[in-house]
């Protein structure tokens, strides 16, 4: 696993999150799913705790956009780039924007699966770099796996609890 | 380079711009063009465990064009 150089992290382990717009692809309950999913995938393995919110301004705020959308990193339409987020700090940092160029995807394999992609850029919000390791969530390229039995690689366990520690429930 | 086209050079520039710092300016461009870019090829091959040769090849082509997160894998 890797950290952004500069020790980004969150300074408070119960944090926001809101989900602004919707992609077309899937039904709003299958995003809102494919998304608590991916928070609680790091949730279960630190002492991270997600609280949705639907108003006013998240510490991770969650959008579908394509192309240039203001951030100064565009989107590049179809397949290339899936998505990104920023690390913690104020502001944009944590935040994740996810390119609407792309199909999405909730259980199916026509598309790229939203859970996957979301929980991997998660973990940038919360502080990890991208891994080495091809096994990892935090590897930068796109690796279908079976959702319904995923479990979080042992190097994204690992990378994460060096940021914040284990799970103190578990 | 010859099973390489113009279109999959400018590819392979824009993924080391986006993701490895590929600097833009420089007072003799096209030189620092040419060793940034092969800089930053061995860094980006190094990265996904390819052979390291600072040149663009069909095999690191192949894993530019693999769908991926927009985050940088080195920093600038």
């Amino acid at each position: 696993y890797s950290v952004f150089p500069g020790n980004y992290k969150w300074k408070k382990h119960d944090l926001t999150y809101r989900i602004e717009n919707y992609t077309p692809d899937m039904s709003v309950a299958e995003v809102d799913d494919s998304i608590q999913r991916a928070l609680q995938v790091w949730a279960d393995v630190s002492p991270l705790r997600f609280t949705r919110i639907y108003s006013g301004v998240a510490d991770i705020m969650i959008s579908f956009a394509v192309g240039d959308h203001g951030d100064g990193y565009p989107f590049d339409g179809p397949n290339g780039f899936l998505a990104h987020a920023f690390p913690p700090f104020d502001g944009i940092g944590g935040d994740a924007h996810f390119d609407d160029d792309e199909t999405f995807a909730f259980k199916s394999y026509n598309g790229y699966n939203l859970f996957l992609v979301a929980a991997h850029e998660f973990g940038h919000s919360l502080g990890l770099e991208h891994s080495q390791d091809p096994g990892a969530l935090m590897y930068p390229n796109y690796v279908h796996r079976d959702v319904d039995t995923f479990s979080l690689p042992q190097d994204d366990v690992n990378g994460i609890q060096f940021l914040y520690g284990p799970n103190p429930d578990v | 380079l010859p099973s390489i086209d113009k279109e999959e050079i400018t590819m392979a520039e824009d993924y080391l711009n986006k993701l490895y710092a590929l600097p833009k300016k420089a007072s003799n461009e096209k030189l620092q063009r040419s060793s940034s870019m092969s800089m930053r090829l061995k860094e980006m091959q190094e990265f996904f465990g390819l052979k390291i040769t600072g040149t663009l090849n069909e095999e690191t082509l192949n894993v530019m064009k693999k769908p991926r997160c927009g985050v940088p894998d080195v920093a600038a």
